[in-house]
């Protein structure tokens, strides 16, 4: 059986936000460690890795590993019949046809139940290699969004530039050019408003804003960002998720034929 | 134009 329990419920309904505009179904694979998914958008341009660790839930059990293929309106339309305040519980029996959502007020006065189907989903694992990034940025995720927001009313690509200066996001479009240029904090009082960047080599990439925009919708679940960049492969967006886990977005660049 | 890649040109699938 597999039961799990988390307090702070309202951080699976932002984890359900921050990538339902992206896939439309996901299996969520149920261990002892915790849960995974990983999963492609349609397109096969980018993909969702989301880690939640056991020791993060407040009650945890998984017997037997399962994997729970969801699809992930439906999921939406379940969450959406949680409070922001409320308790959630995940359980489903072993080799499993449906999951359970439990929703428990805090003070345990009202619980609500909604029994969801479960889906066979072909599964399209990749294998990340573990990879040294030429650049690895941190920055306010609130910053991110905007710029991302802000550049793609111009074009439908972002080029990111990062060298030792700073980073420069940059567009075109019909109407013209856009870009912001962040330089490296020298001082901060809090680390979370800080922009910090590891570079072994300087870095230009050019990615889809559209992508960008929907990684974005993680936002409410970390104050910080970080992007990762090599030459020529695709770009990490993380968002540490508190002390459960995170969600990781990879993004293939645009490249030259 | 750059065209858009797809995460299998760098990643395997297993």
């Amino acid at each position: 059986m597999f039961e799990a329990r988390l307090v702070q419920g309202a951080l699976l309904k932002k984890i359900l936000e921050a990538i339902k505009d992206l896939l439309t179904e996901a299996s969520w694979d149920c261990a002892q460690g915790g849960i995974q998914l990983q999963a492609m958008d349609n397109s096969h341009v980018s993909l969702v890795s989301l880690t939640l660790r056991s020791d993060g839930f407040d009650k945890y059990r998984c017997d037997r590993n399962l994997t729970m293929g969801m699809n992930l309106a439906s999921m939406t339309k379940i969450m959406k019949c949680c409070g922001n305040d409320e308790i959630i519980t995940m359980k489903a029996q072993d080799e499993p046809d449906t999951v359970t959502f439990m929703f428990e007020s805090k003070n345990g006065d009202k619980i609500s139940e909604y029994e969801m189907k479960l889906m066979n989903l072909d599964q399209d694992h990749l294998g990340i290699p573990e990879t040294d990034y030429a650049c690895v940025i941190k920055m306010p995720s609130g910053e991110f969004a905007r710029i991302c927001r802000d550049l793609s009313q111009f074009g439908e690509s972002m080029v990111i530039a990062c060298s030792k200066n700073g980073i420069k996001f940059s567009t075109s479009g019909d109407i013209g050019t856009g870009n912001v240029k962040l330089a490296q904090t020298s001082s901060v009082d809090k680390e979370e408003e800080a922009v910090i960047i590891e570079m072994q080599e300087p870095v230009t990439l050019t990615f889809a804003c559209k992508y960008l925009n929907n990684f974005a919708k993680a936002t409410p679940l970390s104050p910080v960002v970080s992007l990762s960049l090599s030459p020529d492969v695709p770009l990490v967006v993380e968002y540490k998720i508190e002390d459960i886990g995170y969600v990781r977005y990879y993004l293939a660049p645009k490249i030259e034929d | 134009m750059p065209a858009q890649a797809t995460l299998l040109q760098f990643f395997k699938q297993s």
